[in-house]
């Protein structure tokens, strides 16, 4: 997290706010239970309290307008700059804008109100903005359900005020992954055009040969549709599709799009219903064989005949010697198979049917 | 050489994000793409963003400079 310089805050924690206009795009009791709720989810964690005001100056003084707006501090139209706000202090400290001309909604159609007040009222409150991705006080936009604060939001608020003394327990979200985590542990690998693919909690590292650091963004910033936990994936370069397995379900995304027709139930492919999880998943280009993992065992599925071979499951102990562990991910690289298991990463190679290396899982992120 | 109108476009939408963003000082001297300032801006972006500090307009940095965001700038005063 980081603050304004000078640590700015109110020093009175009863502050007060009034919302100036409001935006067509919602019904005005829509706008005040957003900005409501979002004063909320800071009150929650810290002694302040916020006291509506209808008429005169308050503190945090709340408006829609777009382009420029009256503080040389000019909107861009649709997209791009959202909402501003700015530190606490005198006159325009405190002040919250929104741009109206943005779309704004109660729900993940378009810009989610609530959201970009929450953040926005952080930064009224003395925020600055976070570099961690998974953190309210992350710059960037992105949609998400649940509760919005992480640990690096409260740990920031709370530097400034203090905790709330009647805290109401809150289970705030988990902070990025640290990809150098030395007990880092991956939910799912896969290769997307020519990139390597890593999911973890909401987050996914992409990887690409030229660029040695991996970049970390919010799953749901680039596929929406897909859940925020991911078992297993693949890519089908043959037909350009990366299949995303979580819970019984499984998603085909070309790039960025959802294909017509998914989710489907991963018992399509031809597991018993008694399957309710994939552990892992890796597509063989040599065979066409895409092998998918479940506890000790492992189907093997021929995608040109879009049908699970016979004589499976087998364990994977007896066809893949050295690897006695269930399996977090795996991927396949030029004849060589990496199962992930915990923070271990073991290379195996096809040919000579052994495992010949291991690893730390994080070594593929560069530490 | 006039930039590619392309780049060009991409040139514009940087120099407008990192003097709203980063406080690159407004009306650059000399060939703009070139500028220390602007290169000195762009690593300080990609170093918040945990991109490869490269200093370059790279397709990374460009594609996180059209994504939605806060208007508040991402460091200083």
């Amino acid at each position: 997290y980081n603050h304004f310089p000078r640590h700015l805050k109110w020093q009175n924690n009863n502050v007060t706010f009034r919302i100036l206009n409001y935006t067509p795009d919602l019904k005005k009791a829509d706008v005040d239970r957003a900005i409501r709720n979002a004063l909320n989810v800071w009150a929650d964690v810290t002694p302040l309290t916020f006291k509506k005001l209808h008429h005169g100056n308050a503190d945090i003084m709340i408006s829609f307008g777009s382009k420029e707006h009256g503080d040389y501090n000019p909107f861009d139209g649709p997209n791009g700059l959202l909402a501003h706000a700015y530190p606490p202090g005198q006159g325009i400290g405190g002040d919250t804008h929104f741009d109206e001309d943005e779309q704004w909604t109660k729900d993940s159609s378009a810009y989610n109100l609530f959201i970009v007040a929450a953040h926005e009222l952080g930064h009224a409150l003395g925020m600055s903005h976070s570099s961690d991705p998974g953190a309210l006080m992350y710059p960037v936009y992105s949609y998400a359900t649940g509760y919005p604060l992480t640990e690096d939001d409260i740990e920031g608020i709370q530097a400034l005020y203090g905790p709330n003394p009647n805290a109401r327990k809150v289970k705030p979200k988990p902070d990025a992954p640290n990809k150098c985590d030395p007990k880092l542990t991956f939910d799912a690998v896969t290769e997307l055009r020519g990139e390597t693919i890593i999911f973890k909690d909401r987050f996914y590292w992409r990887l690409h040969p030229q660029m040695p650091e991996p970049e970390q963004t919010l799953i749901k910033s680039t596929w929406p549709s897909i859940p925020n936990k991911v078992d297993a994936a693949y890519e089908n370069p043959e037909k350009d599709l990366v299949i995303i397995f979580s819970g019984i379900r499984m998603w085909a995304l070309n790039g960025y799009n959802l294909v017509d027709g998914y989710p489907k139930y991963i018992h399509k492919l031809g597991l018993p219903k008694s399957i309710r999880k994939i552990d892992a998943a890796v597509h063989i280009k040599d065979t066409g064989k895409t092998l998918l993992f479940t506890d000790e065992d492992y189907w093997s599925y021929d995608e040109a005949a879009g049908s699970m071979d016979s004589g499976y499951p087998r364990s994977i102990e007896d066809d893949f010697p050295g690897m006695d562990d269930e399996i977090d991910a795996a991927a396949y690289h030029y004849g060589y198979l990496y199962f992930f298991h915990e923070h271990i990463q073991y290379e195996y190679s096809y040919t000579s049917r052994k495992v010949i290396r291991i690893l730390r899982t994080n070594s593929i992120l560069n530490c | 050489l006039p930039l590619p109108s392309e780049n060009r476009d991409n040139y514009l939408l940087a120099e407008k994000y990192l003097r709203r963003l980063y406080g690159l000082p407004a009306g650059l001297q000399g060939r703009h793409s070139s500028s220390s300032a602007f290169q000195t801006k762009i690593k300080e972006m990609q170093r918040f963003f945990n991109l490869k500090v490269t200093g370059n307009l790279d397709d990374n940095t460009l594609e996180l400079m059209k994504q939605a965001r806060c208007g508040v700038p991402d460091i200083g005063e």
